[in-house]
């Protein structure tokens, strides 16, 4: 689930 | 998710408990930054405006929906709540919003890395976090007797900072093409903010005696 653009981030 | 990434969330999440912990129980806001609180509320705003587009996981949206309410709820509580706002320490809170945000907002527009609407309002959140402590630690400097809720409180949010450093430096070795610079660079100005007071709030642990900032 965690995306490429480390936008998965808080 | 990594552990780093995962213990950086978790004390973030509480320094904002530790925070509405103290406005909440003791009913006092006193040695609390409202200029850097109102600035995180807009930080979140700016970062989360995909939070009904995008969606990662549960734990995401719902760690974002507790950042965004939690910011405009401490706002709502020194500005509005009739008892905690009187402990507001206005004299010694002076910094100036637009100092922080105009510059923050015009570098994020010069340096991006796409130059889309939400991207741009990413990378001004990013600029904008970096700096967003500012007001809080010149209070901190003012404030003669820092009190141990106001003390941890900065703490956890430096210790978030810290993990997320360690989260990076993981990511970069074991994801590929995990390279962002301006995430990093913007996390490392906020990381070496909280040094100074990092090393103060040893000390005065160290030596157990309460903690205050040489002005």
């Amino acid at each position: 689930t965690e995306d490429q653009n480390g936008k998965d981030e808080l | 998710m990594n552990i780093f990434r995962f213990s950086g969330d978790m004390t973030h999440l509480m320094s904002v408990l530790v925070l509405l912990l103290k406005i909440h129980t003791i009913k006092s806001c006193a040695g609390i930054s409202l200029k850097t609180q109102e600035l995180y509320a807009l930080v979140f705003l700016a970062r989360y405006l995909d939070i009904v587009t995008n969606f990662i996981s549960l734990y995401n949206t719902i760690m974002k929906l507790i950042f965004l309410g939690s910011s405009f709820m401490i706002v709502w509580y020194i500005r509005r709540h009739r008892i905690v706002r009187r402990s507001y320490d206005k004299e010694h809170d002076t910094f100036r919003h637009l100092f922080l945000v105009l510059p923050c907002f015009i570098l994020a527009l010069l340096i991006n890395e796409r130059s889309a609407f939400k991207e741009i309002m990413w990378t001004f959140s990013l600029y904008l976090e970096a700096v967003a402590i500012l007001p809080q630690l010149v209070l901190l400097q003012r404030t003669k007797n820092i009190d141990n809720l106001t003390g941890q409180y900065v703490f956890f949010l430096g210790a978030y900072r810290a993990l997320y450093i360690c989260n990076w430096i993981y990511r970069y070795f074991t994801e590929p093409h995990y390279v962002h610079w301006i995430t990093w660079i913007s996390g490392l100005v906020q990381t070496l903010l909280y040094a100074d007071f990092f090393y103060y709030y040893f000390n005065s642990w160290k030596n157990n005696v309460k903690l205050q900032l040489p002005a």
